[in-house]
């Protein structure tokens, strides 16, 4: 699974997620990719999320929607609402892997709970960043 | 006047640093980088989000290393079914394209559905030929195919015969 989340000058913002899925699937297996509000969601006045991992999970958690609700309803920064999602609420229901996610202010969070996540960031500074194990 | 930022992920999961040969590791990060660099080149021009989002995605899709687009993993029939989604969150309009094999970007089927439709998600013959209209450019089965996915599935499939298929899907999505 590969995406991205941006956050323009205008101060808007954008979420894409594309996957093959799982080795072996199921024929027909969707996971939680194309699934709004679980692997990919965006909205300007919380944030954009793109997640990698196992999807069934991230569809029943509504993993990107939960990290919004936090910041809207319980006002969580990104950061705290993307780290409760995927450490908390992922990792202790069998849902390894991770995502990205900015808000509108540009601000940046990369949780996951697997071994490694093969990420990037880069701001208007022009400061590349890539990663691969914490 | 907000400051820009991009983040992207070629996925997560079992990924163990004593299996990634520096070359490897390399590899990755250049793969990375030149998504980030593509999304970048967008919003240092005033470009849009969604366009930088699926620019850096396509980068993603096109690198063979990353499970998406050329060099997506099989499913247990040994064929490829790829699904992606864009969102734009000034309008929160959405699209999504599930099951699919053809589309180059798959990313960008998705952006067709959300862009020549009413729909935010179709699968099926109807989501290819949306993309067909939009432009989308096709590619046939062995574009996408590579040996190592292909290989990932045979030991899965062997683990699974030989009833050893651990059930950490951490080791299986790529």
């Amino acid at each position: 699974t590969v995406g991205a989340v941006a956050c323009d000058m205008q101060g808007n913002l954008a979420a894409a997620t594309s996957t093959g899925g799982m080795t072996a699937k199921a024929p027909g297996r969707v996971g939680d990719t194309p699934v709004i509000g679980a692997g990919t969601y965006a909205d300007n006045a919380t944030c954009a999320v793109s997640g990698t991992g196992h999807g069934e999970v991230f569809i029943r958690f509504t993993a990107a929607a939960e990290i919004a609700a936090r910041m809207r309803h319980g006002g969580q920064s990104l950061d705290q609402a993307a780290k409760h999602v995927v450490m908390q609420d992922l990792a202790q229901n069998d849902g390894s892997g991770g995502l990205i996610a900015v808000d509108a202010q540009g601000n940046l969070s990369r949780p996951f709970n697997s071994e490694g996540m093969y990420r990037g960031t880069v701001t208007q500074d022009g400061d590349f960043q890539t990663d691969i194990f914490r | 006047m907000t400051r820009f930022s991009l983040a992207v992920h070629g996925g997560a999961g079992t990924i163990r640093r004593a299996n990634l040969t520096p070359q490897a590791e390399a590899a990755y990060h250049n793969g990375l980088k030149r998504a980030l660099q593509a999304g970048h080149a967008v919003l240092a021009d005033h470009g849009s989000a969604m366009d930088a989002v699926t620019a850096a995605v396509c980068v993603l899709e096109d690198e063979p290393l990353f499970n998406a687009g050329r060099g997506a993993v099989f499913t247990s029939d040994g064929v490829q079914e790829m699904d992606a989604a864009v969102m734009d969150g000034a309008t929160r309009m959405a699209g999504a394209v599930a099951g699919i094999l053809g589309p180059r970007n798959p990313v960008m089927a998705a952006r067709a559905v959300m862009e020549h439709t009413d729909h935010v998600m179709l699968i099926g013959p109807n989501a290819l030929k949306v993309a067909r209209d939009a432009g989308v450019p096709f590619e046939d089965a062995g574009y996408f195919f590579t040996q190592a996915r292909w290989d990932a599935l045979q030991s899965t499939l062997k683990m699974r015969r030989d009833g050893i298929e651990d059930s950490d899907p951490a080791r299986r999505h790529g």
